[in-house]
């Protein structure tokens, strides 16, 4: 682990009261090689980095610590804050004071977005809400019987139009429908896209413009790997996400794409999908994200 | 860097930075700016120019192996395709019937993915899109039992290609994994030499994680192929290159689009171009 690795790095020096350049060169060099192993992007590590080395340089080693304890906790510590430490936002949706709430789903091909609905769906039941599940995906094929098929599991109502060639429409439609049947909540599962398809990301923002969602979702999965900055990025300006739900947790993939795509949106993780069935969702933890990127 | 006149270590830094980007990962960008490295030092390499000439002839080299499909005298010829969830898998099972069917290749489907919601509605959407069948059972039912139907009607049938979809599993879950062996040796009950092909789907906007996907499913299922989707996005797909290189097996095709021709047989030269793009 990167903590044996440190631990080995330190060793080598006498007993360290201060650290300094000296001492921590080698020791940034792994934490770098760690991150980088772990998908971080290559620029964000650099600045990740660059604000370790500022916090560490001159940092006193208390007589109960060794210089490793103290170094790998700057870094920790560093990480849990970018990861959103401070944000309290994680496990939560932003419910409007007047109903429904309205949730929209985004992002790449096959991240999770009609899976991490349903789970959303059931969470929010559980809460005693009132949930529409929108079938907003009308290219792929079976995606409006996919969402039916985990709406019947959940017990949860789907609005589906399987005529309509009109992604913006069947949404504003689904938004008349919920006001109508009073719901509390309605979540829009959207198409899987590319964020350099033109024509697909402008039908986003003008389904944005038609519903105006109180959450917009961000849907990544957990081993994306450089790429995660220009994809998150791009989602980002085109819709300004309010949140970031990172699937596939259950794997062993080690997650870096969650530091690069909050570092360039700034906006929160909000949750974690940690397997296939609706119940495998969970709230996003920021010190357990750090300590399973660093390895 | 073709701005450069020489070399020197900001442009090996650049360089470094342009396969890290790539997902090409730590140790495999390494190892390749290693392989230069003796050159660089001994002059034998005096400019960027041909300094990335070099680097894309190491690259090339790793990538450059038959990636023809495996040949046999049975029928049906049985492939099996699988991989992590949402890689691409089902939709590139039916870019490939369509590529069989119009090289004159009877072409049947199996249903193999049994557990996700609609997974046999969307493939049997595709089959009757691409004019191929399907052979599926109801959803909850065993995988390796349709696919040693699927197996058995093809050769009742003589017909010449059987593509099998499985579902997506997580290489790290032991009893899916099994399952996965299981689904290998019931189709050896009907055909010893089945499964002939078997592809492992990978993403490209994966990471590293992908090398330990390929090295996980070759481990327990044994690969003969790699399929790379999602080439249309601005991933690179680098992770492959470690992947090929630690086990020698080839990249078969690619996909780079939902459309049902948006796949092609992987090209080792093109591959390397638009890796320096
Ligand atoms: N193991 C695991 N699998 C997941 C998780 N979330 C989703 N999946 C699986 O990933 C695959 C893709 O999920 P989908 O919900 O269809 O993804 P999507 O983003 O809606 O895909 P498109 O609509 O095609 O863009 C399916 O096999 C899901 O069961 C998760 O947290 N863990
Ligand atoms: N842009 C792009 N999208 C692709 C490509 N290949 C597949 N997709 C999309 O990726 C999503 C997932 O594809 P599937 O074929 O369902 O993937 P899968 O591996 O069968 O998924 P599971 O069975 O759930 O594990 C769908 O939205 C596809 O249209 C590709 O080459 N490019
Ligand atoms: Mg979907
Ligand atoms: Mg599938």
């Amino acid at each position: 682990t990167l903590n044996d690795k440190l631990n080995g790095v330190f060793k080598k020096l006498k007993k360290q009261v201060r650290l300094d350049e000296n001492n921590i060169t080698e020791a940034l060099k792994m934490v770098r090689m760690a991150l980088l192993e772990a998908d971080v992007n290559y620029k964000v590590v650099k600045n990740f980095i660059g604000s370790v080395q500022a916090k560490a340089m001159g940092e006193e080693v208390l007589k109960s610590l060794t210089p490793d304890q103290v170094f790998i906790k700057i870094v920790h510590d560093e990480l849990v804050e970018i990861l959103g430490g401070k944000d309290y936002d994680e496990g939560k949706i932003r419910l409007n004071s007047q109903p429904p709430t309205v949730i929209m789903m985004a992002g790449l091909q096959g991240s999770g977005k009609t899976t991490s609905a349903g789970k959303l769906a059931g969470l929010l039941m559980k809460q005693k809400r009132n949930v529409l599940l929108v079938a907003g995906d009308i290219y792929r094929p079976a995606a409006i019987d996919q969402l039916e098929t985990l709406g019947k599991q959940l017990n949860c109502d789907v609005y589906s139009d399987r005529q309509s060639r009109d992604a913006v429409k069947i949404a504003a439609d689904a938004l008349a429908y919920a006001k109508k049947t009073a719901k509390d909540v309605v979540i829009i599962d959207t198409a899987g896209r590319l964020h350099i398809d033109e024509e697909l990301m402008a039908e986003l923002v003008r389904t944005k413009e038609a519903v105006t969602p109180d959450e917009i979702l961000f849907v990544a999965d957990a081993m994306t790997g450089q790429d995660a900055v220009n994809v998150a990025k791009s989602f980002n300006e085109s819709l300004e996400a309010t949140g970031i739900i990172l699937t596939k947790m259950d794997g062993d993939a080690r997650g870096g794409a969650a530091l690069s795509i909050k570092e360039v949106t700034g906006k929160p993780l909000k949750f974690i999908g940690t397997g296939e069935k609706m119940t495998e969702f969970e709230a996003f933890y920021p010190d357990r994200m750090a300590s399973r990127i660093l390895g | 860097f073709l701005g450069r006149k020489e070399i020197d270590d900001d442009l090996l830094e650049e360089l470094e930075e342009l396969f890290i980007t790539s997902d090409i990962g730590v140790e495999t960008t390494m190892k390749i700016i290693d392989s230069v490295r003796d050159q660089v030092d001994r002059k034998t390499l005096k400019n960027p120019e041909d300094l990335k000439n070099a680097l894309k002839e190491q690259i090339f080299n790793i990538l450059n192996i038959d990636n023809s499909l495996v040949q046999t005298a049975d029928r049906p010829y049985v492939m099996m395709v699988v991989g992590v969830n949402g890689t691409g898998k089902t939709t590139s099972i039916a870019k490939m019937a369509k590529m069989f069917k119009e090289q004159g290749l009877k072409t049947c489907l199996a249903a193999g993915d049994t557990f996700r919601a609609a997974a046999i509605d969307q493939l049997c959407v595709w089959a009757d899109r691409v004019d191929v069948p399907v052979v599926k059972q109801s959803a909850g039912s065993d995988s390796a039992a349709v696919i040693f139907d699927a197996i058995q009607s093809c050769k009742a049938k003589n017909f010449d290609v059987l593509i099998c979809d499985t579902a997506g599993r997580l290489q790290t879950k032991v009893n899916l994994m099994k399952e996965l062996e299981k689904i290998v040796r019931v189709a050896k009950k009907e055909l010893p030499d089945a499964p002939h092909e078997v592809l492992l789907v990978l993403d490209a906007t994966s990471g590293q994680n992908a090398l330990s996907q390929a090295l996980k499913f070759h481990e327990d299922v044994g690969l003969t192929g790699l399929v790379l989707t999602k080439l249309d996005g601005t991933a690179k797909g680098g992770a492959i290159i470690g992947i090929v290189d630690e086990l020698r097996v080839p990249v078969k095709f690619i996909g780079f689009g939902e459309g049902i021709d948006d796949l092609k047989p992987f090209d080792a030269q093109n591959f390397v171009e638009a890796l320096f793009d």
